[in-house]
């Protein structure tokens, strides 16, 4: 009830987002094993502590007693207890670009994870269902990689300057007037990194007096940037509106605590794609919300810009509205066109007012040119202004793999989260022992996926989480979820009761 | 502590013990019921009230780290349905432990003892107190 | 395999599994044994 539709006359088409609910047996099966993990845990730590198993944990010498600790032991408790156990899941070093296939450098431990050996030989064409490569421009070959290498030869790899000093260059000028167009908004600025364009920008753009609306499950860029603004933060229900509602309506009514003044700014913070949740934003609504009470929108696209909408171009152009209804257009370039950093695209008076306030514009260093020519040559193909429908034609087969997985996998009888059309895929695991057995097992048929559990999500919501590409082709994605049936039964995850 | 199914799983384990500690042959049953209580008791108030902090990294720049798990809970609100929960099951369990040993006085001394350790942290009035 | 996942105790070293096997054989061996004579 939850996830249904409170105000279908918004939606375009029909919106379809499913959170089955943990079956009872299995979260009380689960908080079992974690609870026997955790007596296990301090049962280790004893022996550690009293010498009778050798630390492999780094931690202060005993000269250094006295000083105040370097290692916050009891935080690292599910670190060293829990993660270390099955942490030859995670990290894996890949040795080719992180395509449709990869090939993983093959490595061993002779202790339990705490140490790992590489082999010298090389797992070769492992189908890859865990990197973000929506739109399959992770590749050494092809016009972006001739672009970037042609670049690389005319400006070299680093900038050794910040774009407020001499790291402006006609390259990045040009990326940014192309950002602009693609965006459909007046004007937009790019940054070197992902992270830093929202924990930067957000301290730029709100502060004392100001209220953050933010989504429960925003990711740590967003949250370090609201806590770095000085900002108040109120955090509403994922996805949920009456819950967002509510915190306008109070924050209108009774303003700030104590002085019940009105906040200077309300800014609302949301994401296009969950990527821990495949679930898309209600963006009409939010939009719908933000007019009537007067308040901004933060759109992060990190994962939707390049992968959502029949254009590429992300949840705005997914829902068929206006760009100009979103205050704040931010994204990335890493998911989608294999690259790095992120921009802001917006009215030309904001940006313009970034570019001189923003810690980044004053502090960091400039794009690499090679990247930001990987940028430009894969938008251009997602905008057909290569002459080709390169662009066109991965958008369709982008959005054909993720529904063509999606409704295998709920077909097998799997629990599956999110939007029927976001690309990020989450199978749910549950138990902390099936994390492990099944990253490995997966490897073991060829496979590469990526698991996560508590705490990155709900301690009874570990799971898998796929990402489509358009570079799977349908081959893959059957040799894939036969692999995923086969683990599936070996490893009875096949828990929905969905009829 | 809301997380769906973890009451049941905190009462589970509660019988469980019970049981185990019942099938231990030359246990009599009231000494088992106050050692039901008791071992109840002392493992509420190590996990909820001694261990401090988290046992993962949380992005709150280390706030949480010097509050108890039951300060953490619900982010410091009072009254809400968990720490109802956890505040009346230790007195049904000392309810039926005082039934169950016929009201004997030596184990109701043990059972009401121990019942303040695990009630008397739980007051709001002692939040963050040291 | 099924007991290992859903126990957690795939996780575990072989060692830690016995303690495991052995502390949750003799409870439950104990509560069969008096269930019985309960009975």
């Amino acid at each position: 009830r939850q996830n249904a539709t409170h105000n279908p006359s918004l939606y375009k088409k029909p919106f379809v987002e499913s959170f089955e609910e943990t079956p009872l047996l299995v979260a009380v099966l689960t908080y079992m094993g974690y609870g026997i993990l955790t007596v296990f845990g301090y049962l280790r730590d004893f022996l550690r502590h009293w010498n009778i198993e050798k630390c492999h944990v780094a931690r202060e010498r005993d000269e250094q007693k006295d000083f105040v600790p370097l290692y916050q032991d009891f935080e690292n408790f599910y670190t060293r207890n829990l993660y270390m156990r099955i942490r030859d899941n995670w990290n894996r070093p890949i040795c080719s670009v992180p395509g449709a296939k990869m090939d993983l450098v093959e490595r061993v431990t002779h202790n339990y994870n705490w140490t790992f050996e590489h082999t010298g030989k090389v797992v070769k064409d492992v189908i890859n269902m865990g990197s973000y490569n929506y739109l399959g421009f992770a590749e050494n070959t092809g016009t972006c990689a001739d672009a970037a290498i042609e670049t690389t030869q005319k400006y070299g790899v680093g900038v050794g300057s910040t774009r407020s000093e001499m790291g402006n260059l006609d390259i990045h000028e040009e990326m940014e007037e192309l950002v602009a167009r693609f965006l459909g908004v007046e004007s937009s600025m790019t940054f070197g990194m992902g992270f830093a364009t929202n924990s930067m920008n957000i301290p730029a753009l709100t502060g004392k007096g100001c209220l953050i609306l933010s989504d429960e499950l925003n990711h740590a860029s967003l949250v370090l940037g609201a806590r770095l603004s000085g900002s108040t933060i109120r955090v509403f229900k994922h996805n949920n509106m009456q819950s967002l509602e509510k915190l306008l309506r109070d924050a209108i009514v009774h303003g700030q605590p104590r002085t019940h003044r009105p906040w200077k700014k309300i800014l609302i913070v949301v994401e296009g794609i969950y990527s821990m949740e495949g679930s898309i934003v209600r963006l009409p609504e939010v939009i719908a919300l933000k007019k009537r009470y007067k308040a901004y929108l933060y759109l992060d696209e990190a994962h939707s810009i390049g992968a959502l909408g029949p254009g590429g171009r992300g949840v705005v152009d997914y829902f068929g509205l206006d760009p100009k209804d979103v205050d704040i257009m931010m994204g990335t370039f890493t998911k989608s066109f294999g690259a790095a950093g992120g921009y802001i695209g917006g009215k030309k008076e904001l940006i313009d007012y970034l570019r001189s306030y923003s810690h980044s514009a004053l502090y960091a260093t400039s794009m690499s040119p090679p990247v930001a020519q990987q940028i430009i040559t894969s938008m251009k193909i997602i905008m057909g202004e290569d002459g080709t429908t390169l662009g066109a034609d991965r958008l369709k087969q982008l959005s054909e793999n993720t529904n063509y997985f999606r409704r295998r996998l709920r077909e097998m009888g799997f629990i599956i989260y999110g939007n029927d059309d976001s690309p990020v895929v989450p199978l749910m695991l549950y138990m902390p022992a099936k994390i492990g057995a099944f990253g490995r097992e997966m490897l073991k048929r060829n496979i590469g996926t990526v698991v996560v559990g508590f705490p990155a999500t709900p301690i009874i919501e570990s799971r898998a989480r796929f990402c489509v590409s358009a570079a799977h082709t349908r081959e893959m994605l059957d040799t894939a979820l036969e692999a995923i049936s086969e683990v599936g039964d070996l490893l009875q995850l096949k828990y929905s009761r969905r009829e | 502590m809301n997380s769906r199914g973890i009451w049941l799983t905190y009462l589970l384990l509660t019988v469980v013990l019970h049981i185990v500690l019942l099938s231990i042959p030359f246990l009599s049953v009231p000494l088992v019921w106050t050692l039901t209580n008791v071992i109840h008791n002392l493992a509420m108030y190590l996990f909820l009230h001694t261990v401090k902090g988290t046992p993962f990294e949380t992005p709150d720049q280390g706030k949480a780290r010097l509050l108890t798990h039951w300060e953490q809970m619900d982010y410091g609100v009072q009254f809400t349905s968990s720490r109802k929960f956890l505040t009346i099951s230790p007195i049904v369990l000392h309810i039926l432990a005082s039934f169950y040993t016929k009201y004997d006085a030596t184990h109701f001394f043990i059972n009401t003892c121990s019942l303040l350790t695990v009630l008397i942290p739980k007051l709001p009035q002692l939040h963050g107190v040291r | 395999y099924q007991y290992l996942l859903i126990t957690g105790i795939y996780a575990l070293e072989p060692w830690e599994k016995s303690i495991f096997n052995s502390v949750l054989f003799s409870a439950v061996a104990m509560v069969v044994y008096t269930s019985y004579v309960f009975v």
